[in-house]
Protein backbone atom coordinates (compact mmCIF):
# COMPACT_ATOMS: atom_id res chain seq x y z
CA UNK A 1 0.00 0.00 0.00
CA UNK A 2 1.64 3.27 -0.99
CA UNK A 3 0.52 6.92 -0.21
CA UNK A 4 -1.54 7.43 -3.69
CA UNK A 5 -3.16 4.33 -3.62
CA UNK A 6 -4.40 5.48 0.12
CA UNK A 7 -5.18 9.12 -0.97
CA UNK A 8 -7.44 7.22 -3.40
CA UNK A 9 -9.13 5.20 -1.43
CA UNK A 10 -9.57 7.99 1.49
CA UNK A 11 -10.73 10.30 -1.58
CA UNK A 12 -13.34 7.65 -2.99
CA UNK A 13 -14.78 7.47 0.61
CA UNK A 14 -14.76 10.66 1.22
CA UNK A 15 -17.11 11.33 -2.36
CA UNK A 16 -19.24 8.81 -0.86
CA UNK A 17 -19.92 10.19 2.57
CA UNK A 18 -20.44 13.50 0.90
CA UNK A 19 -22.96 12.15 -1.25
CA UNK A 20 -24.86 10.57 1.54
CA UNK A 21 -24.31 13.52 3.74
CA UNK A 22 -26.05 15.52 1.05
CA UNK A 23 -29.14 12.67 1.12
CA UNK A 24 -29.53 12.63 4.88
CA UNK A 25 -28.80 16.33 5.39
CA UNK A 26 -31.46 17.48 2.91
CA UNK A 27 -33.89 14.79 2.27
CA UNK A 28 -33.31 15.36 -1.31
CA UNK A 29 -31.12 13.61 -4.51
CA UNK A 30 -32.02 16.61 -6.83
CA UNK A 31 -29.33 16.61 -9.51
CA UNK A 32 -28.29 13.41 -8.56
CA UNK A 33 -28.09 10.59 -11.44
CA UNK A 34 -29.97 7.28 -10.37
CA UNK A 35 -28.45 5.33 -13.01
CA UNK A 36 -24.58 6.21 -11.82
CA UNK A 37 -25.59 4.91 -8.60
CA UNK A 38 -26.99 1.86 -10.14
CA UNK A 39 -23.97 0.97 -12.37
CA UNK A 40 -21.54 1.78 -8.95
CA UNK A 41 -24.06 -0.66 -7.21
CA UNK A 42 -23.05 -3.02 -9.83
CA UNK A 43 -19.29 -2.01 -10.24
CA UNK A 44 -18.83 -2.91 -6.75
CA UNK A 45 -20.98 -5.84 -7.01
CA UNK A 46 -19.13 -7.83 -9.66
CA UNK A 47 -15.16 -6.70 -8.42
CA UNK A 48 -15.91 -7.53 -4.55
CA UNK A 49 -16.65 -11.07 -5.78
CA UNK A 50 -14.35 -13.02 -4.12
CA UNK A 51 -15.25 -10.49 -0.55
CA UNK A 52 -15.71 -13.68 1.54
CA UNK A 53 -13.54 -15.91 0.06
CA UNK A 54 -10.11 -13.90 -0.93
CA UNK A 55 -9.34 -12.30 2.77
CA UNK A 56 -6.40 -9.82 1.95
CA UNK A 57 -6.52 -7.58 4.91
CA UNK A 58 -8.95 -5.66 7.72
CA UNK A 59 -8.78 -2.87 5.74
CA UNK A 60 -9.36 -4.03 2.12
CA UNK A 61 -12.53 -6.12 3.51
CA UNK A 62 -13.70 -2.90 5.59
CA UNK A 63 -13.74 -0.82 2.83
CA UNK A 64 -15.45 -3.41 0.44
CA UNK A 65 -18.00 -3.51 2.32
CA UNK A 66 -18.70 0.30 2.81
CA UNK A 67 -18.56 1.00 -0.86
CA UNK A 68 -20.95 -2.07 -1.54
CA UNK A 69 -23.18 -1.02 1.30
CA UNK A 70 -22.87 2.60 0.27
CA UNK A 71 -24.10 2.27 -3.21
CA UNK A 72 -26.81 -0.22 -2.57
CA UNK A 73 -28.19 2.05 0.43
CA UNK A 74 -28.23 4.93 -2.17
CA UNK A 75 -29.55 3.57 -5.21
CA UNK A 76 -32.45 1.84 -2.18
CA UNK A 77 -32.60 5.56 -0.81
CA UNK A 78 -33.23 6.66 -4.61
CA UNK A 79 -35.81 4.17 -5.17
CA UNK A 80 -37.50 3.64 -1.97
CA UNK A 81 -37.63 6.65 0.51
CA UNK A 82 -40.60 8.58 0.02
CA UNK A 83 -39.00 12.67 0.41
CA UNK A 84 -35.67 11.37 -1.30
CA UNK A 85 -37.77 9.61 -4.44
CA UNK A 86 -39.72 12.63 -5.05
CA UNK A 87 -36.88 14.75 -5.44
CA UNK A 88 -35.71 12.51 -8.07
CA UNK A 89 -35.67 13.92 -11.35
CA UNK A 90 -35.95 11.02 -14.24
CA UNK A 91 -37.26 13.19 -16.87
CA UNK A 92 -33.49 14.77 -16.11
CA UNK A 93 -32.15 11.09 -16.01
CA UNK A 94 -32.78 9.70 -19.38
CA UNK A 95 -28.80 8.12 -20.23
CA UNK A 96 -29.76 4.59 -21.52
CA UNK A 97 -27.44 3.47 -19.19
CA UNK A 98 -28.25 -0.76 -20.08
CA UNK A 99 -26.40 -0.07 -23.69
CA UNK A 100 -23.16 0.80 -21.06
CA UNK A 101 -23.41 -2.27 -19.01
CA UNK A 102 -24.02 -4.70 -22.90
CA UNK A 103 -21.27 -2.92 -24.13
CA UNK A 104 -18.89 -3.46 -20.80
CA UNK A 105 -19.48 -6.93 -20.82
CA UNK A 106 -19.31 -7.58 -24.33
CA UNK A 107 -15.75 -6.30 -23.65
CA UNK A 108 -14.99 -8.06 -20.55
CA UNK A 109 -15.62 -11.41 -22.42
CA UNK A 110 -13.10 -10.60 -24.99
CA UNK A 111 -10.20 -8.86 -23.09
CA UNK A 112 -9.72 -9.78 -20.18
CA UNK A 113 -6.43 -11.48 -18.03
CA UNK A 114 -8.39 -15.39 -18.05
CA UNK A 115 -11.46 -16.14 -19.37
CA UNK A 116 -12.86 -17.17 -15.47
CA UNK A 117 -16.09 -15.94 -14.47
CA UNK A 118 -13.84 -13.70 -11.62
CA UNK A 119 -11.11 -12.04 -13.71
CA UNK A 120 -14.51 -11.54 -16.47
CA UNK A 121 -16.58 -9.88 -14.08
CA UNK A 122 -13.08 -8.28 -12.84
CA UNK A 123 -12.60 -6.73 -15.86
CA UNK A 124 -16.62 -5.95 -16.46
CA UNK A 125 -16.04 -4.12 -13.12
CA UNK A 126 -13.18 -2.01 -14.37
CA UNK A 127 -14.94 -0.79 -17.89
CA UNK A 128 -18.08 -0.39 -16.09
CA UNK A 129 -16.53 1.93 -13.77
CA UNK A 130 -14.55 3.58 -16.11
CA UNK A 131 -18.40 4.72 -17.97
CA UNK A 132 -20.69 5.37 -15.00
CA UNK A 133 -19.99 8.38 -14.36
CA UNK A 134 -21.49 9.32 -17.91
CA UNK A 135 -25.32 9.23 -17.21
CA UNK A 136 -24.12 12.33 -13.87
CA UNK A 137 -22.03 14.00 -15.95
CA UNK A 138 -25.35 14.36 -18.82
CA UNK A 139 -27.47 15.04 -15.93
CA UNK A 140 -25.25 18.16 -14.29
CA UNK A 141 -25.11 19.56 -18.03
CA UNK A 142 -28.75 19.46 -18.56
CA UNK A 143 -29.69 20.68 -15.25
CA UNK A 144 -26.80 23.37 -15.43
CA UNK A 145 -26.19 24.90 -11.97
CA UNK A 146 -24.56 22.00 -9.74
CA UNK A 147 -25.41 22.62 -6.24
CA UNK A 148 -21.98 22.57 -3.72
CA UNK A 149 -22.12 18.93 -2.35
CA UNK A 150 -22.81 17.40 -6.29
CA UNK A 151 -20.15 19.25 -7.33
CA UNK A 152 -18.17 17.91 -4.52
CA UNK A 153 -19.58 14.13 -4.81
CA UNK A 154 -18.21 14.27 -8.78
CA UNK A 155 -15.30 16.10 -7.77
CA UNK A 156 -13.59 13.86 -5.66
CA UNK A 157 -14.90 10.69 -7.46
CA UNK A 158 -12.80 11.85 -10.34
CA UNK A 159 -9.89 12.49 -8.16
CA UNK A 160 -9.95 8.88 -6.56
CA UNK A 161 -8.90 7.16 -9.81
CA UNK A 162 -6.52 10.21 -11.03
CA UNK A 163 -4.78 9.22 -7.35
CA UNK A 164 -4.72 5.21 -8.45
CA UNK A 165 -3.30 6.18 -11.82
CA UNK A 166 -0.29 7.88 -9.73
CA UNK A 167 -0.25 4.37 -7.46
CA UNK A 168 0.20 2.40 -10.80
CA UNK A 169 2.91 4.66 -11.82
CA UNK A 170 4.49 4.42 -8.69
CA UNK A 171 4.27 0.55 -8.36
CA UNK A 172 5.13 0.14 -12.13
CA UNK A 173 8.89 1.93 -10.61
CA UNK A 174 8.97 -0.25 -7.37
CA UNK A 175 7.69 -3.61 -8.38
CA UNK A 176 9.63 -5.94 -10.76
CA UNK A 177 6.28 -6.83 -11.95
CA UNK A 178 3.25 -5.08 -13.78
CA UNK A 179 -0.24 -6.36 -14.53
CA UNK A 180 -2.44 -3.91 -14.09
CA UNK A 181 -2.70 -2.91 -17.85
CA UNK A 182 -6.68 -3.20 -17.99
CA UNK A 183 -7.33 -1.14 -14.91
CA UNK A 184 -4.83 1.13 -16.15
CA UNK A 185 -6.23 2.00 -19.31
CA UNK A 186 -9.66 1.88 -18.05
CA UNK A 187 -8.58 4.22 -14.68
CA UNK A 188 -7.22 6.93 -17.44
CA UNK A 189 -10.26 6.65 -19.38
CA UNK A 190 -12.08 6.98 -16.27
CA UNK A 191 -10.15 10.39 -15.53
CA UNK A 192 -10.23 12.14 -18.65
CA UNK A 193 -14.36 11.47 -18.97
CA UNK A 194 -13.36 14.42 -15.79
CA UNK A 195 -11.73 16.58 -17.60
CA UNK A 196 -14.27 19.40 -18.67
CA UNK A 197 -15.85 19.05 -14.93
CA UNK A 198 -12.38 19.11 -13.32
CA UNK A 199 -11.96 22.68 -15.92
CA UNK A 200 -15.32 24.22 -15.11
CA UNK A 201 -14.69 23.53 -11.21
CA UNK A 202 -11.70 24.47 -10.98
CA UNK A 203 -12.62 27.84 -12.72
CA UNK A 204 -15.59 28.12 -10.30
CA UNK A 205 -13.45 27.99 -7.26
CA UNK A 206 -10.78 30.24 -8.68
CA UNK A 207 -14.12 33.03 -9.38
CA UNK A 208 -15.48 31.91 -6.16
CA UNK A 209 -18.97 31.41 -8.61
CA UNK A 210 -21.27 29.05 -9.12
CA UNK A 211 -20.13 25.86 -10.52
CA UNK A 212 -22.00 25.92 -14.00
CA UNK A 213 -21.63 23.31 -16.96
CA UNK A 214 -22.28 24.69 -20.59
CA UNK A 215 -25.65 22.99 -21.84
CA UNK B 1 2.81 -12.64 -4.22
CA UNK B 2 1.65 -12.10 -7.46
CA UNK B 3 -2.02 -13.33 -7.40
CA UNK B 4 -1.70 -11.13 -4.23
CA UNK B 5 -0.51 -8.03 -6.31
CA UNK B 6 -2.52 -7.66 -8.74
CA UNK B 7 -5.91 -8.27 -6.68
CA UNK B 8 -5.10 -6.28 -3.36
CA UNK B 9 -6.38 -2.66 -4.96
CA UNK B 10 -10.16 -1.61 -4.81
Amino acid sequence: MNIFRFAGDMTHLISVLVLLLKIYATKSCSGISLKTQELYALVFLSRYLDLFTNYISLYNTLMKLVFIGSSLAIVWCMRMHHAVKRSYDKEVDTFRHYYLVLACFVLATLVNEQFTLREVCWAFSIYLEAVAILPQLVLLQRSGNVDNLTGQYVFFLGAYRAFYILNWIYRYFTEQYFTRWIACIAGIVQTALYADFFYYYFISWKNNAKLQLPA
Amino acid sequence: AKDQGTKDEL
